[in-house]
């Protein structure tokens, strides 16, 4: 069955779509076939790969206001072996329509429950905010990645996250373990990345991955063609270490 | 009176806690008193100035839930002119206090009332949402400033804030302003930057500031010590830059 990823950090812009689309994409090119879930309003990882947001059809604020089952919206991406779950301009109102709702935190979960067999892996990008929608995504997910920027002020809201998790795990999902915190914009020519990936290794330890993503201007290119770093420019660093990162992901999920 | 700022933009990362701290400090630098209002759960704003979000005390909370006096909690920085009423734990949980309260767009502006005889500026940063957080700052203000990254997905979410703060003035304040959109994190290494600023000019022209904030290591090293860029680097690039900022801030103003 499929292993649930909820890729999750509150602070901004610290590499959460970014990760998505790219781990999504390194995985489908390990011949896993991968589902992307886009929790998030802003919708960026829909945009990143080509995808629209507008449809007039049923889209994911149907299924988690009326209940829609998630495989009646899933599309094709442009990358093989990735689907997705693209998210919706509605999705801005999402968040009020289900809050008098007394399984609110478990509609995802109910809506991706069907599909596990499916796919080989689901990855769910996140808001930057711990709000009902990412709650939804602790409850549907098997594991839980956090991407983590090395700048200062992303350092500061680890901790936080990691007491939400915690919090998920105690109150909604006993089996919701953190598959580990990934460094990235690693920039070798400030002495600050260093010092925050020697910090975090010291206090985590073997919760963070070994693979470090560089900062890389392909990375950040790649999005306005609509297409991950992988088939954008395949033999940048960026690409190489998302495909580093996949392999030690299959790994520690037992699947190498 | 004060000219109330909110720096806002739902799309995380892209410089308005960076912005808030140094625009202050560049205000500051150039003889306005300046009052910081850190709106973010995540505190980076009070954090950045070396200011603790731990007060066993009245706090930003109170003000919101309870209407204790802004003042009452307002706190100086290590920069001169410059005070701030800093974020806290507690405030990770005031949306759902609020949620109820008839008033609970308006809440903020009522606090910050009796305090625009005492500051020339009063700046508001944001957390990464368009939450109910984020329309009380759009409420309380005279006018937005929006930082914009100069990377694709920060275009992305350019049109969806701009409509919000039409609503916000349609429906809660009508004096709110664009004073502008600062284009921030340009790195002239990358055609990615040029190509995002060109086409904002191109759409938005004057709307848009002169400045622009480079991408400069010395702004996100700073915080690690407590200080704006200009106390910790005052001859870097983006020293420079914010100090360039201020005068076309002041200019727009009619205060220089
Ligand atoms: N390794 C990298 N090298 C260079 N640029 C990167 C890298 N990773 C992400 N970026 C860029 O940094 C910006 C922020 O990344 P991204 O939007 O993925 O973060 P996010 O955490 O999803 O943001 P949000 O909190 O708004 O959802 C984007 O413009 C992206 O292209
Ligand atoms: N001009 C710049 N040059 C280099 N680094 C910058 C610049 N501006 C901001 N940064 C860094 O980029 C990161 C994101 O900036 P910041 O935290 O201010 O954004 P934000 O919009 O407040 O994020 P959030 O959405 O989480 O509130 C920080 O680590 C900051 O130090
Ligand atoms: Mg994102
Ligand atoms: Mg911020």
């Amino acid at each position: 069955t499929a292993r649930i990823l909820a890729i999750v950090n509150q602070k901004g812009g610290v590499g959460k779509t970014t990760t998505t689309i790219n781990l999504a994409a390194a995985l489908a090119f390990k011949n896993q076939s991968v589902l992307m879930v886009d929790l998030d309003p802003q919708g960026n990882a829909s945009t990143g790969l080509g995808v629209s947001k507008n449809t007039p059809n049923q889209n994911l604020f149907d299924v988690f206001v009326d209940g829609v089952g998630l495989e009646s919206i899933i599309q094709k991406t442009s990358v093989e072996n990735v689907d997705i779950a693209p998210s919706h301009m509605d999705m801005a109102g999402v968040e009020i329509e289900i809050s008098q709702k007394s399984d609110r935190a478990i509609r995802l979960k109910t809506a991706v429950s069907g599909l596990s067999k499916a796919y080989d892996y689901i990855l769910i990008d996140c808001p930057p905010s711990l709000n009902m929608l990412t709650i939804n995504a602790l409850t549907a997910a098997r594991s839980v990645l956090v991407p983590l920027q090395c700048e200062f002020f992303a350092l500061e809201g680890l901790s936080q996250l990691l007491k939400t998790v915690e919090m998920a795990k105690a109150n909604l999902n006993p089996q919701l373990v953190i598959d580990g915190v990934m460094l990235t914009m690693y920039d070798q020519r400030n002495r600050l990345s260093a010092q925050v990936a020697a910090d975090v290794r010291k206090h985590l330890g073997r919760a963070v991955f070994k693979t470090m993503i560089p900062r890389n201007v392909r990375i950040a290119e790649a999005p306005s063609f609509g297409r991950p770093v992988l088939s954008y420019d395949a033999k940048s660093k960026g690409s190489l270490a998302y495909l580093q990162l996949a392999d030690e992901m299959l790994l520690r999920h037992g699947k190498r």
